[in-house]
Formats: C-alpha cells, structure tokens, sequence
C-alpha cells in the first residue's frame, strides 16, 4: 500500500524525497527544460544545511543567487519582485542566514506542485517507468 | 577544485535524496 508509486502520487514533497522519484522528475524536467526549478529546489534545501560561521556559506549563497536569481531564468522569472529584492540586499549587506532562501523555494514549489507535478503524473515518462 | 559550480553541484548534491 505505501510503494514508491503510491507515496509519488500523495505529494510533490514525497515525491522528492524518493531518490528514484526526484531523479525520474528531473529526467522530465531536463526534457521540459525547467530542470532549473528542480535544482533550485534542492539548493535552497542544501544552502539550509550548511554552517553559517562556514565562510563557503556566503559564497554559496552568491552563487545561487547568480545562477538563478540575478539572471533572467526560469526561477527568476517565477519569483515576485519583492522576494528576489530581499535575497540581493541579504548578499550585498552580507547578512546570511539559513532561512534567506525560504520564500523563494516556496514559490518555486508552488508553481512546480501546480505545474510541473501533475504534468508529470500523466507523462509518458511517468507511466512508462509505472 | 572549489570553482562556483562545484560548490553549487555540492550544494545540491547534498539535498537529494539518498537511497532508501
């Protein structure tokens, strides 16, 4: 009853945390090329780990926010104005914290759960690897 | 190495999900 199938289908979340399920919804996303989102996802999850007095920490948070947040990508593009306003004043007054991506990863979220997820419920790649 | 996308790739890497 709780097969890796049926926990893909509960949520986006349990989605992701099946290691065959994120890499099977990246496989998707490369093809959709929105892989971007995906990534960013998991950065913002990864960036939350990391050890604040680590001085890797701030140029991690640079590079996220070069990559997907200063450019005009996919994630940028699906961010409000306001959120990606407050993570470039966090880096230019170098004020780092765990939470900074936060909003940003939720809106990404958002529109990967709207989007993205239910197309890939009903994707030939999905029902193949079912 | 320590380059920007090698910190990104392990940034992420360490997020994703590992074998269950």
């Amino acid at each position: 009853p709780d097969s890796p199938l049926a926990r893909w289908t509960k949520s986006l979340h349990s989605l992701l945390g099946d290691q065959d399920g994120a890499y099977l919804f990246r496989t998707f996303l490369e093809r959709e090329e929105c892989v971007d989102t995906l990534d960013f996802w998991f950065a913002c999850n990864g960036f939350r780990q990391m050890n604040l007095k680590d001085t890797k920490t701030l140029r991690v948070a640079k590079v996220i926010y070069k990559r997907y947040i200063e450019n005009n990508c996919i994630v940028s593009k699906q961010l409000k104005p306001a959120t990606k306003t407050y993570i470039r004043d966090s880096i230019k007054k170098q004020q780092i914290d765990s939470t900074m991506f936060d909003q940003a990863q939720t809106e990404i979220q958002t529109v990967m759960e709207e989007n993205a997820y239910q197309m890939f419920l009903t994707s030939d790649i999905y029902l193949e690897y079912v | 190495l320590n380059s920007d996308e090698d910190l990104l790739q392990r940034c992420i890497g360490s997020a994703m999900p590992k074998r269950q």
